[in-house]
C-alpha cells in the first residue's frame, strides 16, 4: 500500500522542496515507484525537476478545481520510478476559488485516490503556509515529515505546525502522524546545530507518552549537510543523483532515502 | 531626515530579520539614532533583540489598529542608539481586522510619523507575504531593501517582488525605491554565487535607463556570508556585536551598515 507524506513546513527556505525532489529521487533509485505531488504556487519542486511550469497541458490545480478531471492526465514520467504531478502559477487562487467548496479540504485526497496503486511512495511538496493547499496535503497523507534547519528560530514555529497537525488529525484525518524531522542545511560541526538536534529529541521523547500525533515523531538521519551542489542542480533541472551523484549532498539523500525506506510505519 | 527602509522579501527564511536587527545596530553603532519596527507576527526581530513579544505592554499591533494610539508608547529604547517597535502574535490578526478600513494601507506611516524627527534611520521587518503588512511597511517607506540568497531558485521570487513594489509605488507610494539587494547567508567561493551576483548586477544595469523603482538599485557590499554566530545569537537575544564583536558575520554587518550609511540616496 502507498505511504503517502506530506512534506511541510510554514516557515520558508527550510528545504522542503529540495527534500522532497531529492529524497523522491533517492527512493526511485531504490527501486520505489514515487510520485511527487507540486503542490506550491511557486513551483519550485516542477522547475527543480526541469519541467516548465508554463507549459503544462495540465497540472494539480486542474485535479484539485475539477474533481471529473483525472490526476493520471497531468502526471508526468520523469524516470522509470519517479512520477511528477506539476504544480503551475494559478495554483495561487485555488485557496480562494475553493473556499466555499464544502469538501474543499478533500480535493487532492479524492485526486489521488485512483493513482495510488501506481506508486510505493507518494511525496507532497507544501508551500510555505498552513492554508487550504497545506490542509489539502494534511487531509491526502498519512504521514508529515518537517524539514528543518537546526537554528534557534527554526524552532520558534515547530509548535503552531504541530498544533495544525493535531487539529487536522483531529477533524479530517485521524490517522495522521508526524513520522519525523529531516534536518537541511545542517551546519554539523558547531554547538548550535548540536543542541537544536538535542532540543528537538528530548521533545519527541518526552511526547512518547502523551496521546499527540507526533509520538512516533523522530529526527531522522542522517542530516543533510549544507552543500552548494544541492542549490545548484535546481537551475538545471536535475536531482542531485543527475547532477553529482556522490557529492555529500547526494550522500545524505541517499542514506535518509534508506532510513524512511526501511522504516516501519508505526500506528 | 529620517530614512525609513523597509527590508522586504516574500521568501521566507532569506535572512529579512537577521538583517534588520544587524544592520540597525549596525547604523546604531556608527552614531545613528536607529528604529527597528517589526512587522511581523513571528516578532523575531522582537525574540532577537531579547524582548519577550508576549510580555508587552503595547506594540506595533495597537499603533496600528488603534489610530488615536502613540507609537512611542510601544517603543522601547534599547541601547543609546537602537529603539524597536516591537511585535506580538496578536498582529496575525491585523490583516483580516483592517480588511475594510480605507486608510488600511498607511496605518503604519501615519503611525511612524510623529516618531521620525527621533530617528535617522528607521529599518522595518517584514513578513514573508506581500499582504497588508508588507504593503503598510512599503507605503511607510522611502526605499526598499532586499535581503536574499544567492541561489538559482531565489531568483524565481524576484521579479513578482519587484512588481508589488512597482504597484505601490504607481499607487499609494510615488518616492519609493529599491535601493538594492543584500546578498545573506553568501557562499561567496562558489561559482553558483558568482553567477547569481552576476545575473543581478546585469539586471539592475539595464534597469538603469527604465522608468522603474528599482533604476538606481544595485548588490550592497559585502554580502553578508553564512556564518553560525548569526544563527546563535537570537537565542541569547543578542545582537551579533554583543556576542561576537570580531566574527566575519560582525565584520560584514559592519561593513554594510557603512556603505548604507554613506549612500546619497538617488531620486
Ligand atoms: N543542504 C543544502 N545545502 C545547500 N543549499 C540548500 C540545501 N537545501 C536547500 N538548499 C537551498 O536553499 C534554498 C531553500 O531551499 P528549498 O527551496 O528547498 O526550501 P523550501 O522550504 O522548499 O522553500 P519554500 O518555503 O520557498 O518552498 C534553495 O535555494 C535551495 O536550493
Ligand atoms: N549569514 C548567516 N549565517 C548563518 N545563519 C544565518 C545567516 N543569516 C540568517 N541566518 C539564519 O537563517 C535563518 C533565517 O534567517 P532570518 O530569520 O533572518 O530570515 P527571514 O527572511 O527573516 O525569515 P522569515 O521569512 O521567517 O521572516 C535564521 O535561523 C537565521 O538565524
Ligand atoms: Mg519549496
Ligand atoms: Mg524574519
Amino acid at each position: 500500500r502507498s505511504r503517502i507524506i506530506a512534506l511541510m513546513n510554514q516557515k520558508g527556505g527550510v528545504g522542503k522542496t529540495t527534500t522532497t525532489v531529492n529524497l523522491g529521487a533517492g527512493l526511485a533509485e531504490l527501486g520505489h515507484s514515487t510520485l511527487i505531488v507540486d503542490l506550491d504556487p511557486q513551483a519550485h519542486a516542477t522547475l527543480h525537476l526541469g519541467v516548465d511550469p508554463d507549459g503544462l497541458e495540465s497540472s494539480v490545480y486542474d485535479a484539485l478545481l475539477d474533481p471529473e478531471a483525472s490526476a493520471l492526465d497531468a502526471v508526468l514520467e520523469l524516470r522509470p520510478k519517479l512520477a511528477l504531478l506539476p504544480a503551475e502559477v494559478n495554483l495561487a487562487a485555488a485557496e480562494t476559488e475553493l473556499a466555499s467548496a464544502p469538501d474543499r479540504q478533500r480535493r487532492l485526497e479524492s485526486a489521488l485516490e485512483p493513482l495510488l496503486d501506481l506508486f510505493d511512495f507518494v511525496l507532497i511538496d507544501c508551500p510555505p503556509s498552513l492554508g487550504l493547499l497545506t490542509l489539502n496535503a494534511l487531509a491526502a497523507a498519512q504521514e508529515v515529515v518537517v524539514p528543518m534547519q537546526s537554528h534557534f528560530l527554526a524552532l520558534q514555529g515547530v509548535g503552531k505546525l504541530l498544533e495544525t497537525v493535531r487539529l487536522v488529525s483531529r477533524g479530517v484525518n485521524e490517522s495522521l502522524l508526524v513520522s519525523g524531522v529531516i534536518l537541511c542545511m545542517h551546519d554539523e560541526n558547531t554547538n548550535h546545530a548540536r543542541e537544536v538536534v538535542a532540543d528537538l529529541e528530548a521533545f519527541f521523547e518526552e511526547a512518547k507518552t502523551q496521546n499527540v500525533p507526533w509520538r512516533h515523531a523522530k529526527v531522522y538521519r542522517p542530516a543533510v549537510r549544507r552543500n552548494i551542489k544541492l542549490a545548484e542542480c535546481p537551475s538545471f533541472g536535475q536531482t542531485i543523483f543527475d547532477y553529482a551523484a556522490w557529492c555529500p549532498g547526494a550522500l545524505d539523500y541517499r542514506a535518509l532515502a534508506a532510513s524512511i525506506a526501511a522504516e516501519r510505519i508505526e500506528k
